[in-house]
């Protein structure tokens, strides 16, 4: 994360750390309910068996996972059908844990949108992540605030991307607080007026955050995806056969 | 040899152990497969390449693999394109197997002409295309150069009438990119190879229609994608299953989509539940319905946990005869299985009249603990 800070412990209960083999964190991920979390599809290229995963939540520093942690295996990796990795579109997968999470303070589902809930433009939101800060990477779990950016004028920041539905974008023009490589997969998250917070999107692409090319920050839309969301949680819940 | 599985002879069994002793590379040719190098005057490569990726899959996601492409549209290298696929896709010579590294001239012209374009975004050229690493052109060693016919563009480009690339998701995006304005021409969607969404003018490729997914806006290109018999049901892949195999709990459409949908709380009649079953609505008999149940439904439609749960009586007078389902006797002897699955249909209506009907609420989400925010409360 770029511009952002580093986050209190229990902060953010939902970030998850998408671990494989010797390269330890590869991407961010959001934990969505006791057996289930999302990241993005990218995060899987090249490596898209599930043995070679684990998800490590509750963590702070990733140097030293502490009392909090819970570490999960992963038993699949549900990418969606349409992902496309030559533009990026439908950059998004299921991953169910091999086991529940037990349910503390500092590890908690975030809520998904109900249907067509959108954040509105210049709304606030937070992005977290222990992807690049421009200089080094992070040990501390990172946050940054960042403003809901309108399609259009999303648009005008990417002449060599179409910024489809199934994208969000955040940040500022100035590039000032983005998500950066090893952020992929992690939170976009807003928060409601009673004090809880939904996932909106989930970190994908953009600039090359450590360049002076600037702008937003894209994020999978993840209101786009809920049904599509739901309806792999329960065939592999329930049908199993 | 490169990576920690590898075969004992460049051909043996792989995934032997490796001999610490034996540093021998295990190289071989391969075809190459990165869609943005397959116009190349060569068609054998080997890995590692010059910028140390291991395997074609990793080039491809590569920060250079869609540097270069982008870097090709300010035309500031004629064989710019060229020299990026013999550093992603390093030919191999299929008699020495041995690769063959582009000329250093090739090297620097490529750098001399496009760093600066780089610099002026902030980025740096690719540190491990440094060229005193290749041999000079006309030396004892061979070195790739660019033959007359090599093609600027790749095949992820669009060539302007001009004669400059750009990438091929820019063609027909409705902005200019091309400085002949060449991209934005002949964009009918046939002149494309693609097909016309009938009713409006959105282009799709061909290999979308039928494929579950709608991608015309009147949902046209999943239409008419099935012929199956009256006694069948289209799945979501088109696939014809038996009407009397919907919903009973058990997969048959290969995308599962015959178990979609089964159940729902219909909002109009104050969430009552209504169960389809063999492609028919139901009501179900609240006679032996239970908590378990109830707490099934609400987590099977995603929407949390019960929050109250009430038996309807039936509304008289309903035309037509209604259906029931009722609570099988074995329910909780099929765990991991659907709702639809723990009913059964009975040859009797349902002596109470009563239907269930049932309120979830979203289980806990999205709320943070106050733990540790002040949890030492120091005066200042």
């Amino acid at each position: 994360i770029l511009g952002g800070r580093v986050s209190r412990q229990g902060a953010w209960p939902w970030q998850c750390s998408l671990q494989s083999g010797q390269s330890g964190h590869v991407c961010g991920c959001v934990l969505i309910g006791r057996k289930w979390a999302l990241t993005v599809a990218h995060c899987f290229e090249g490596r898209e068996s599930a043995d070679l995963w684990k998800v490590v939540l509750g963590l702070n520093n990733l140097d030293h996972p502490g009392l909090h942690s819970q570490t999960r295996g992963v038993r699949s990796i549900l990418v969606h059908p349409r992902y496309n990795r030559a533009v990026v579109d439908y950059d998004i997968s299921v991953v169910q844990l091999d086991a529940e999470i037990d349910e503390t303070p500092f590890v908690r589902p975030v809520c998904l949108p109900g249907a067509g809930q959108l954040p509105s433009p210049d709304t606030y939101c937070y992005i977290t992540g222990w992807g690049h800060m421009g200089n080094r990477m992070p040990f501390k779990l990172q946050e940054g605030e960042v403003r809901i950016i309108s399609f259009s004028q999303c648009q005008s920041y990417f002449d060599m991307k179409t910024i489809t539905p199934r994208m969000l974008c955040a940040g500022y023009d100035a590039g000032t607080v983005d998500s950066c490589m090893g952020d992929s997969g992690g939170p976009l998250v807003c928060e409601d007026a009673s004090g809880r917070w939904t996932l909106f999107g989930l970190t994908s692409w953009g600039s090359v955050c450590f360049s002076k090319v600037l702008g937003p920050g894209v994020y999978s839309n993840v209101t786009h995806f809920t049904p599509w969301i739901r309806r792999q949680i329960y065939v592999h819940t329930y049908l199993t056969n | 040899c490169i990576s920690t599985s590898c075969s004992s002879s460049c051909g043996g069994g792989a995934n032997a152990v490796c001999d610490p002793r034996n540093n021998s590379s295990c190289t071989r040719c391969e075809p190459i497969s990165l869609e943005l190098c397959m116009n190349l005057p060569y068609n054998l490569t080997s890995f590692p390449n010059h910028l140390g990726h291991l395997s074609q899959r990793e080039s491809s996601v590569s920060w250079e693999a869609s540097l270069f492409p982008a870097l090709v549209q300010t035309g500031c290298y004629q064989y710019l394109m060229f020299y990026a696929c013999t550093l992603l896709v390093p030919k191999c010579d299929p008699l020495t197997l041995q690769r063959v590294p582009p000329c250093r001239s090739l090297c620097r012209n490529a750098k001399e002409k496009c760093e600066s374009v780089l610099g002026i975004v902030g980025l740096q050229w690719p540190e491990d295309s440094d060229c005193s690493q290749f041999p000079e052109d006309g030396g004892n060693s061979t070195c790739l150069l660019p033959e007359d016919g090599v093609d600027e563009c790749s095949p992820s480009h669009f060539k302007c009438r001009s004669g400059r690339c750009v990438l091929a998701t820019k063609r027909c995006d409705g902005h200019v990119d091309c400085d002949d304005h060449s991209d934005e021409e002949h964009c009918g969607c046939s002149e494309r190879a693609l097909w016309e969404c009938p009713g409006s003018k959105v282009c799709i490729q061909s290999s979308m229609i039928c494929d579950g997914f709608p991608d015309c806006p009147l949902l046209v290109d999943e239409a008419n994608c099935s012929t199956c018999r009256d006694n069948e049901l289209p799945c979501n892949n088109h696939q014809c299953v038996h009407r009397t195999l919907w919903c009973d709990g058990k997969k048959h459409c290969s995308d599962s989509s015959d178990e979609w949908d089964c159940v729902s709380l219909s909002d109009r009649a104050g969430s009552v539940l209504t169960v389809f079953r063999t492609a028919a609505e139901y009501q179900v008999c609240g006679d032996e319905w239970n908590h378990e149940l109830s707490q099934l439904t609400c987590n099977q439609l995603g929407l949390g946990v019960p929050a109250s749960v009430s038996m309807v009586p039936d509304q008289p007078g309903v035309p037509g005869r209604r259906r029931w389902l009722h609570v099988h006797p074995e329910w909780n002897l099929r765990n991991a299985t659907a709702l639809q699955a723990r009913l059964e249909k009975r040859s009797h209506a349902c002596h109470s009249r009563r239907r269930v009907s049932l309120l979830c609420t979203r289980e806990d989400c999205g709320l943070r603990s106050t733990v540790g925010m002040y949890r030492h409360r120091k005066k200042r």
